[in-house]
């Protein structure tokens, strides 16, 4: 059966989600079960700090505002970390 | 605004540039404008002045690159991440990268040049991301920003001048004091002959020298220390400490002042301090702690306090008893108090005022008398 696309959207955004935290807030590259599992405690806590970063609302949620500011264009230069 | 850790900065105002190749998008004088106008941002706010290379390296090497670029951070294609530059330093440090997958402009089309530009070039000289996000070192880019008006927002000046100050005075722009800088804070010179230290302690293997404001960081790697606040590593920290030692055990520093004492690991400052050093069994007489040092082979640590000394059981985690014990009973030849104390080669250090003496612990005996700042290669 071909895949549900909006499954398959969902995968991408997760990719994504996992790329950014790992590059720019220090998530460590190891998590990639946590992120699968959008609530866990690493990620929640990554997604808070990046939301207070970038001067969103801190929901610890992959809200729609915090998708939207992952895909702006950015820096390469991590935010946080050494 | 923010700092890389360890403060870097460039040691020297004047600085090269050289813009090793150019992208296709744009005329070479515009790349040439783009990026001298975004240098001229940042030395019309510090003392920093740039001047153009064409050949050889240069302090900042400026290029335009897709994909994988030979530092480990390859680009990613159109979008997303525009650039990325490395903070103060020799080779790659201080450069700035371009990504060839963008469209670079002259105006807010595609990608305006200039603006990343000096974005990046903030980073060259040493700034990290701000949260400010009207802060021009905001990590994300602003399409909308209104070049025509563009400036430096205030929270990037104080970030550039906590680094570099203010440009130097000039008739037009008269440089105004700043308030009082507290006493006690002034730059030490690293090669004063009467140089003391408040506290010295090794660090995964490197030793750090700790005064007022500052520290010294020694590695056996370099015969130069590095010279840095104690406040750009550890920015909860106080200044002015007693007493400092490593437990390698723990992989952690202890730090004392007065009747407190904060932990560090790396440069974390571990939560849950400080805490009062009667938790580690002084009697209420003691204030403060002079001096600290942990032997890793005994496991036991020793805190100097005035003429006597403590030792602490670090398996235990109590203090022995039968302490305190004169200084002079154990430790001939050192009394009749030390300022700071580490331990290296198997020898402990003690230092006092601008003196330093070299104490076998086996022997029991002082063995050489050195100037506190012998480990700088003055």
């Amino acid at each position: 059966y071909p895949l549900d696309g909006a499954e398959k959207g969902k995968d991408t955004s997760m990719d994504l989600v996992q790329k950014y935290l790992e590059n720019y807030y220090n998530l460590p590259k190891d998590a990639r079960q946590f992120v699968r599992r959008r609530d866990s405690g690493p990620v929640v806590k990554k997604i808070q700090e990046m939301q207070k970063f970038l001067g969103l609302e801190v929901t610890g949620k992959l809200d729609s505002a915090t998708m939207g500011m992952m895909h702006k264009p950015r820096c390469g230069v991590p935010d946080v970390g050494g | 605004f923010s700092t890389f850790p360890g403060m870097p900065k460039w040691k020297k105002t004047h600085l090269t540039y050289r813009i090793v190749n150019y992208t296709p998008d744009l005329p070479r004088d515009a790349v040439d404008s783009a990026i001298e106008k975004a240098l001229k941002i940042w030395e019309e706010v510090t003392p920093l002045t740039f001047s153009k290379i064409h050949e050889g390296e240069a302090d900042i090497m400026i290029s335009f690159a897709v994909r994988e670029h030979g530092d480990f951070s390859p680009f990613d294609g159109p979008g997303q991440v525009l650039a990325h530059a490395y903070p103060p330093g020799q080779g790659i440090y201080g450069d700035a990268h371009f990504d060839d997958d963008e469209q670079w402009t002259k105006d807010s089309a595609g990608t305006n040049l200039f603006l990343v530009a000096a974005h990046e070039l903030g980073h060259s000289l040493g700034l990290f991301h701000s949260t400010n996000t009207e802060a021009l070192m905001y990590p994300l880019y602003k399409s909308f920003t209104d070049l025509a008006q563009f400036r430096l927002a205030q929270d990037d000046v104080d970030g550039i001048q906590s680094l570099y100050g203010p440009p130097p005075a000039s008739p037009d722009n008269p440089i105004v004091p700043t308030e009082s800088v507290p006493s006690g804070s002034e730059t030490p010179a690293t090669c004063d002959p009467t140089l003391s230290f408040d506290a010295v302690s090794t660090l995964r293997g490197e030793v750090l020298f700790f005064k007022n404001r500052h520290f010294w960081r020694k590695s056996l790697r370099t015969p130069e220390p590095e010279f840095h606040l104690i406040s750009s590593f550890w920015p909860s920290l106080p200044s002015n400490l007693d007493a400092a030692c490593e437990v390698t055990s723990r992989d952690t520093v202890f730090l004392f002042k007065g009747n407190q004492f904060w932990a560090i690991r790396g440069n974390e400052v571990l939560a849950g301090y400080p805490r009062g050093i009667h938790t580690l069994g002084f009697s209420p007489t003691v204030k403060k702690i002079d001096a600290a040092i942990s032997d890793k082979e005994k496991k036991k640590t020793y805190f100097f306090v005035e003429d006597k000394y403590w030792r602490f059981d670090e398996k235990r985690q109590a203090m022995e008893p039968g302490f305190p014990k004169k200084i002079a009973e154990d430790f001939p030849g050192v009394e009749p108090k030390v300022d700071a104390v580490f331990e290296a080669f198997g020898f402990f250090y003690f230092f006092r005022g601008s003196s330093q003496l070299e104490f076998d612990p086996n022997a029991k005996k002082v063995t050489h008398t050195l100037k506190s700042n012998s480990w700088f290669n003055c």
